[in-house]
């Protein structure tokens, strides 16, 4: 399961100050890469946050403490 | 009239403000990340000389609010920060449905996503 | 919008991997949270 590259490459766009910017096949790949490994990394560590608690449901206080070192990270 | 510190000031921070060796103030350090994915294994171990005090970038979070700014804006990384926090904020307290997920929902379209 | 719906669905499928890999659910109001830190990021 990953990021649709048509999805990723019109966010893209969305954010290219000019209209004329292309993005190649491969640049594009690569972000959806890096946007699933993102997604991984900041379940991940809501999930040890999780059970550092001993529970065994993520909520969003733990998405919550964990965030301030994954924008660090990022 | 200039910046530093006249005789009698400096004398006066030296004998009441000067910290010492010894005086127990820890140094502080950052959290060391740890990438869960990744599996980075490189970390580094304080020297056990040195007494350090770990900060915590969470501790506080509910009661830190950003500060006034003035010439220099916060950072789009700053804001973005802030408004995670603040939608976090308004799920605290939500049970089962999620409203940023029914807020969402009518836009979704089966093509934008991998199955 | 869409493109929030799009990335919404994609973060819960990852967050679901991940659950079975630690045995732990996600909250909806979770999975909510990394979606918006995502399309922020």
């Amino acid at each position: 399961k990953g990021f649709k590259k048509e999805t990723v490459n019109k966010m893209l766009q969305l954010h290219f100050k000019d209209d004329k910017t292309r993005v190649s096949g491969d640049a594009v790949l690569l972000m959806a890469e890096i946007l699933k490994v993102f997604v991984r990394e900041a379940a991940a560590r809501g999930s040890r946050q999780a059970q550092t608690e001993d529970l065994t449901q993520v909520d969003v206080e733990h998405v919550e403490k964990v965030l301030p070192q994954l924008l660090l990270d990022f | 009239e200039d910046w530093g510190l006249t005789t009698e000031e400096f004398e006066r921070w030296n004998r009441l403000y000067k910290i010492e060796p010894g005086d127990g103030i820890k140094k502080p350090i950052m959290p060391q990340s740890h990438f869960e994915t990744l599996g980075d294994e490189e970390r580094q171990t304080e020297s056990p000389a040195e007494e350090v005090h770990e900060l915590s970038l969470t501790e506080w979070r509910l009661a830190e609010s950003p500060f006034p700014d003035f010439l220099v804006d916060h950072s789009d990384r700053c804001r973005h920060f802030i408004s995670i926090m603040d939608m976090i904020e308004q799920m605290r307290h939500e049970e089962g449905d999620c409203s940023y997920e029914q807020k969402i929902q009518p836009y979704f379209h089966w093509e934008d996503v991998d199955i | 919008q869409r493109l929030r719906a799009a990335f919404h669905y994609t973060v819960a499928g990852l967050c679901e991997e991940v659950g079975q890999d630690t045995g732990i659910q996600f909250s909806k109001q979770a999975v909510a949270a990394i979606t918006e830190i995502t399309f922020k990021q």
